[in-house]
């Protein structure tokens, strides 16, 4: 699951 | 992208436009603090520390450029042409500890130990607590112009906003941040006071008074 955070958020 | 974000994204720039608005048609910064905008400017340049190094989309490149040019002109704003209208007497938060026990968050919670990571998740928690002094000073004041609170109250907005859209994408893009989501929820419950009084006053065509 945390590989999916990619910081694509403001 | 879904519609949550999108509102949230857009009520940031409402607000970011309101702030601006405010400060020069009135030609004044009275009633906002500065070290709220100043802690801001130490979201967006340590959030967005990759801008020129990591591409997402035009959208996110722009809005990143957007908030970190902003954000300094508008403390640029305040610390120059309008230093005389600042209240600093009422702007008496102490911004240290927030930004020491950001460190310490960062620190404590982050996705992995490497620079990027670290002040990514620095920026989040620095975020989530960075309107107190804002709200600390509306407080001391007891009463603001509506345009001062319809800002605090977009930004406000974007904040909420971004929950439906976590659990949006926790359902169906299979993502979930749980950093992001914790500060986020955090930063919105600090503006449940706010967004109270705000309701009971202002929507009803009343002055923002805090009772």
């Amino acid at each position: 699951q945390s590989t999916k955070v990619k910081h694509d958020e403001l | 992208m879904n519609l949550f974000r999108l509102g949230g994204d857009l009520a940031h720039l409402v607000s970011i436009f309101i702030l601006l608005q405010k400060i020069t048609a009135n030609k004044s910064a009275a009633g906002i603090s500065i070290k709220t905008q100043i802690l801001y400017s130490i979201v967006y340049v340590t959030r967005y520390i990759d801008v020129f190094t990591k591409w997402i989309s035009l959208y996110t490149f722009v809005m990143k450029l957007i908030f970190i040019a902003s954000s300094f002109y508008t403390v640029w704003l305040m610390h120059n042409t309008y230093k005389s209208t600042q209240n600093p007497q009422i702007d008496t938060f102490k911004i240290r500890y927030l930004i020491g026990g950001s460190i310490i968050m960062a620190a404590i919670f982050n996705h992995k130990l490497t620079f990027n990571e670290l002040v990514w998740s620095f920026s989040i928690w620095l975020e989530s607590v960075a309107i107190l002094p804002q709200l600390f000073m509306l407080q001391r004041t007891g009463e603001a112009e509506n345009i001062t609170v319809h800002y605090i109250f977009a930004l406000g907005i974007y904040r909420a906003l971004y929950i439906p859209n976590w659990v949006y994408r926790w359902i169906f893009d299979q993502y979930f941040d749980y950093i992001a989501t914790v500060a986020g929820i955090i930063q919105t419950l600090i503006y449940s006071d706010f967004f109270y009084v705000y309701y009971q006053r202002v929507m009803k065509g009343k002055k923002f008074e805090l009772p």
